[in-house]
């Protein structure tokens, strides 16, 4: 059977709880070059949202490629994404490997 | 040997 073409969806992640509410691994210069969700904490606003899972990997935030940045940088825009004022939501950009 | 370390940094993003 043929190989399903790995997808990218885009997901809102409204701002409807006070934490975000993800763990990220991976950055460049790792062997997870992309950060990858590895843990969403019940509660978040990323749980509430429903379409983000453990394993996909995040592409781009609010359209802010991922790609090339470090770990702590790649965790800083997420972080500011979600604390800015000037949106009520976030864009993520996920791919996931083998869907 | 590869260039990348093995581990992998992870953080909380709350």
């Amino acid at each position: 059977s043929p190989v399903p073409a790995p997808t990218a969806t885009l997901v809102r992640v409204l701002k409807n709880s006070n934490t975000l509410g993800i763990a990220i691994e991976g950055g460049a210069n790792t062997r997870q070059p992309l950060p990858r969700i590895v843990t969403i904490q019940k509660g978040g606003s990323a749980h509430n949202c429903g379409q983000l899972r453990v394993g996909q990997i995040i592409l781009e935030v609010n359209g802010i490629s991922l790609k090339g940045q470090e770990h702590k940088d790649a965790a800083r825009i997420i972080a500011e994404a979600f604390k800015t004022k000037e949106k009520d939501h976030i864009d993520f950009l996920v791919f996931e490997p083998g869907l | 040997v590869s260039k990348n370390p093995q581990w992998v940094p992870v953080t909380w993003v709350f």
